[in-house]
């Protein structure tokens, strides 16, 4: 089983 | 003042039709170095930034930084009233509720001036960090789609494996199994340029929507590097680009 990771907690925001 | 022009609407057409499928709607930021878009699809899986560098259009006018808010289902239905070759203008006033889109026939016998409303569309930008990846392909871009084409058939899930002497996509479903390896050609149609070998998962529903850029470019590069999202980049010619991030999926 793989679990999808969200984009948003790779990159910080401005 | 914003005004843009470009010589040929099938670029616009190519342009919008690769973000339509990720993004409904999202904001054009004007400067006077060019227009730059950023934004996540809705479940927030998937990045996308375009960048169009102001030479690349025919005339460029920016007096003052704007954003456009678009609804991209909207500027698909005006963009579908334009021939291809025709030249396509676009024009906002500084603080303006709508943009104005003209199309001039290539022999200039006719135009059509269209208005398009814009949004108010509340504006998240994430800080991408320059990434050193292990490994950077150029591959065709007919030959990426063709491969996230056909294994989307197998399985929710593509596993990209890159080493040194090949790249592997694999999928691995109720059906079947599919393996796809392409190493690299003597005519360097692909290219691998491997410091580590790195082995991640992706959802291939998202490779797919990617791949919607595929008419903007001959070429695609792709980066994968561990525990990073992976990086699938279409070139708009020498004046920018589209670039898709995509988060991997990990063990539960």
């Amino acid at each position: 089983q793989s679990k999808q990771t969200s984009i948003a907690s790779f990159f910080t925001k401005v | 003042m914003f005004e843009a022009r470009l010589s040929s609407t099938l670029t616009l057409k190519k342009i919008v039709d690769a973000l339509r499928d990720i993004l409904n709607q999202s904001t054009l930021d004007c400067s006077d170095t060019g227009i730059q878009l950023q934004a996540m699809d809705n479940s927030h899986v998937s990045l996308v930034c375009l960048c169009l560098r102001s030479d690349y259009f025919e005339k460029y006018k920016c007096s003052r930084n704007v954003s456009l808010g678009l609804d991209l289902k909207s500027l698909t239905k005006v963009l579908k009233c334009a021939n291809g070759d025709d030249a396509v203008t676009i024009k906002a006033a500084d603080k303006a509720d709508k943009i104005e889109l003209s199309f001039e026939s290539a022999g200039k016998e006719r135009t059509a001036d269209y208005e398009l409303r814009l949004l108010n569309l509340d504006q998240e930008h994430l800080a991408i960090p320059e990434t050193e990846y292990s490994c950077v392909i150029h591959m065709p871009a007919s030959e990426f789609a063709r491969i996230c084409r056909d294994l989307a058939v197998f399985s929710e899930s593509v596993v990209i494996a890159c080493s040194k002497n090949c790249i592997k996509f694999s999928a691995n479903g109720e059906m079947g199994s599919a393996n796809i390896k392409l190493s690299q050609t003597s005519k360097a149609e692909v290219t691998l340029q491997v410091d580590e070998p790195v082995t991640l998962s992706f959802a291939g529903r998202y490779l797919n929507t990617f791949t919607r850029a595929t008419p903007l470019s001959e070429k695609v590069k792709i980066g994968m590097a561990a525990d990073v999202p992976l990086l699938v980049e279409y070139p708009i010619e020498d004046y920018g680009y589209i670039r898709y991030y995509l988060a991997p999926k990990v063990d539960d």
